[in-house]
């Protein structure tokens, strides 16, 4: 399994 | 100027608890509406929401918009010398470059006042989509604190599996395997100890146990945590804080390579 990065699900804003 | 009054600064204590551990520092975003925060850990695999409303608060004026840079180790410090029923006052000035907490004991005989540095924080700040969340489980707070510890023993790794049945969670590791499911509450004397599934289709997510057991730092904030799973979408964790608002924490899953 990996752990994906939180950024990868929300947009900068 | 901004100026928030808490009679019961306990509050403030526990919600340091809550996110000291994940942030070594985090800007507090102060607005008429009140106090928000977000900010993701080091390593960017999950992100706290912090909303504490102006009408929690016995009193607060806050004049012109204030981002206050705070190093969280040296907030627990000043919080330690407030008694847990002692008055707390926040105090800055616009553009301050520092930020002061007074606190007063309740018979008024003993009034201190800290003053700490604030610093600038090149903060990202991410949007979060509104999402219809799949499955919505409400349980104690206790109790889901209490199954985080006990699975991290058997593995790095929690499985969260929903269905309209239950709740079930499980790791496994060198020691071996474990599992523990939940069903809903049928009757319960207290809101509080219920177990609550919403569930739209059952899903099944995994997630880092180290993330889970620092978000359970909240525990002592409330008495019920409520869990919303979709797939392939981050988990929220979400406490509320009496009459003020909430922390919320989200968690990227751990997904197949």
């Amino acid at each position: 399994m990996s752990q994906r990065d939180i950024t990868s699900y929300f947009s900068r804003v | 100027m901004f100026e928030a009054r808490l009679v019961q600064c306990s509050m403030l204590k526990k919600v340091l608890e809550a996110i000291k551990e994940l942030l070594n520092e985090a800007t507090f975003d102060c607005s008429d509406a009140g106090i928000q925060l977000q900010a993701m850990d080091n390593s960017h695999v999950s992100l706290v929401s912090l909303n504490l409303r102006s009408d929690g608060f016995d009193k607060y004026r806050c004049d012109r918009n204030l981002s206050m840079g705070i190093n969280l180790a040296s907030m627990t410090k000043i919080m330690k010398c407030a008694g847990n029923d002692d008055v707390l006052t926040i105090k800055a000035q616009d553009n301050a470059d520092n930020v002061m907490f007074m606190f007063e004991s309740q018979n008024q005989e003993k009034v201190s006042d800290y003053d700490m540095k604030l610093i600038n924080l090149d903060q990202e700040h991410l949007g979060i989509p509104e999402t219809d969340y799949s499955c919505i489980i409400k349980m104690p707070s206790g109790e889901f604190a209490r199954i985080c510890r006990d699975l991290s023993q058997f593995g790095e790794s929690v499985v969260i599996s929903c269905t309209k049945e239950g709740v079930k969670f499980s790791a496994a590791g060198d020691v071996g395997a474990a599992n523990i499911k939940l069903a809903q509450t049928a009757n319960v004397d207290k809101e509080e100890e219920a177990v609550t599934i919403e569930m739209q289709e059952p899903v099944t997510l995994t997630f880092a146990c180290r993330y889970l057991n620092s978000f359970t730092k909240a525990t002592a904030l409330s008495p019920q945590v409520q869990l919303s799973m979709s797939a392939d979408v981050p988990l929220v964790v979400e406490y509320k804080i009496g009459d003020f608002g909430h922390i919320r924490y989200y968690l990227a899953p751990k997904i197949e390579e």
